[in-house]
């Protein structure tokens, strides 16, 4: 996960 | 009609004007679109019908996957009418395919004037085109899968939302041929993705963070 961080992170930001 | 709905608005091209060389320049233009439209492309994935009750894992998965045919398919889409047989990766940034091969897109350029062509001779409705996308993600064969039966399920929904879209229009042997130009795409999608991932190690072309992060993905 820790390579794939923005990813992880758009997709835990609400939409 | 829900898909039609969240289908994002078209991006213009921010031209690149950093470099004298016209084929970089238009190799930055398009990875720069690139990394704002997969950016849409992640706030849109998380509005279709059940993407948000997978796993986030199996999320990330899918995207990883097929990002880039489900980016492509609203480019042959939009390139299927063009009079010079032009990629139109957006309104404002249209290639040829001697402005494709100098930027190193000679393959892309291929299959996706290929792929441009079926759609337009299968005379794709809207509805089509973004029950397509979604199931080009759906379908994207990320491998391992953390729980399989919710993918299938995914899948199975779009199928029967598509199923059902060319049963009211009497269409018996749609679906299939819609499916059927799965490959195709995939193939594009292929090629697309080796000459972005050439352009920035052999080319040394600079990538945004997202777009490096789902390319390396791919690698």
């Amino acid at each position: 996960k820790e390579k794939h961080k923005i990813l992880h992170q758009l997709l835990q930001n609400s939409t | 009609s829900h898909l039609l709905l969240t289908e994002p608005a078209p991006l213009e091209a921010n031209h690149d004007d950093s470099t004298d060389d016209g084929s970089l320049r238009t190799v930055l233009t398009l990875c720069d679109l690139l990394n704002r439209e997969l950016l849409l492309l992640i706030g849109w994935a998380k509005q279709i019908p059940g993407f948000s009750g997978l796993s986030l894992v199996d999320q990330m998965s899918l995207l990883q996957s097929g990002w880039m045919e489900a980016l492509l398919v609203g480019v042959a889409w939009r390139s299927q009418s063009s009079a010079g047989e032009e990629l139109v990766f957006a309104d404002n940034l249209r290639l040829d395919a001697a402005q494709c091969r100098a930027a190193g897109l000679a393959e892309l350029y291929e299959a996706l004037r290929h792929l441009a062509a079926k759609y337009q001779a299968m005379k794709l409705s809207p509805e089509e085109v973004v029950a397509l996308k979604a199931m080009a993600l759906a379908n994207s064969d990320a491998d391992p899968v953390d729980c399989p039966d919710s993918v299938q399920r995914f899948q199975d929904w779009l199928h029967e939302a598509l199923q059902e879209y060319e049963s009211s229009r009497r269409e018996q042997h749609r679906t299939g041929r819609l499916l059927m130009s799965l490959p195709l795409l995939r193939q594009a999608a292929g090629r697309a993705v080796q000459a972005f991932l050439r352009l920035h190690r052999h080319s040394s072309v600079p990538l945004h963070k997202l777009l490096l992060e789902m390319l390396d993905a791919k690698a």
